[in-house]
């Protein structure tokens, strides 16, 4: 699982 | 949400918190970059884009909210509030070096080929080296006001605390974000000069200043 379309960090 | 992701961000806010109290109490913004702090409103708008399209959680939208606001009001106070003893003549250090090279580089690393992407991309490379027009100036002059010492200290701590929570994360959900991950690094590498300096000096009750 990559970053791609899940950015929960600020 | 590990304890480093939230010490981080405790200690970003807190980086906040002391530059607008240094600014309100010594009624000046003498040794603060405006071109660092104007090019942190850009990384901040241009990463919480997604503010309007993305729901995390209520912690997630405030402190993106937050952000946006008080970066915004720290130029409020820079170029209005305390304009006069803002001296641009020491801020000299090119922005444009830093926005091109990272706006190629926005374009090279993104994951994927939307505004909004290549903007967060941007945002992320924008924020590695946002400091330099801070440092070059802390560079320039030798030496700083204690309390801006505590402001660098806490905002280079909030991205080195990331790297523990990268590296958490990576073990136990299998997370990788290799582009927040490489910036970070850099971003933690430009203040290592700085905090050897703060924790040799400043922590020992010393002035921040530099080697002649």
């Amino acid at each position: 699982e990559t970053a791609e379309g899940k950015k929960d960090e600020l | 949400m590990n304890i480093f992701r939230f010490l981080g961000d405790l200690s970003h806010l807190a980086s906040i918190f002391i530059l607008i109290h240094k600014i309100q109490t010594t009624r000046s913004c003498r040794g603060i970059s405006f071109k660092t702090q104007a090019v942190y409103v850009a990384v901040f708008v241009t990463r919480y884009l997604d503010l309007f399209t993305t729901f995390v959680s209520v912690y997630n939208t405030s402190m993106k909210i937050f952000f946006i606001a008080s970066s915004c009001y720290i130029l409020y106070l820079m170029k209005v509030r305390f304009r006069p003893t803002n001296d641009p003549s020491i801020d000299t250090f090119r922005v444009e070096y830093l926005v091109g090279p990272c706006a190629v580089l926005a374009l090279i690393f993104n994951y994927g080929y939307s505004v909004t992407e290549v903007l967060w991309s941007l945002s992320i490379f924008l924020e590695s080296v946002a400091i330099l027009p801070q440092l070059f100036m802390l560079q320039r002059t030798g030496e700083a006001e204690t309390i801006t010492t505590h402001y660098l200290a806490a905002l280079g701590a909030y991205r080195a605390l990331y790297i523990p929570n990268w590296i958490y994360r990576y073990f136990s959900e299998g997370y990788v974000d290799p582009i927040s991950v490489t910036a970070g690094l850099v971003q933690t590498g430009l203040y290592l000069d700085f905090f050897y300096v703060y924790f040799t000096k400043v922590l020992q009750g010393q002035k921040f200043e530099l080697p002649a």
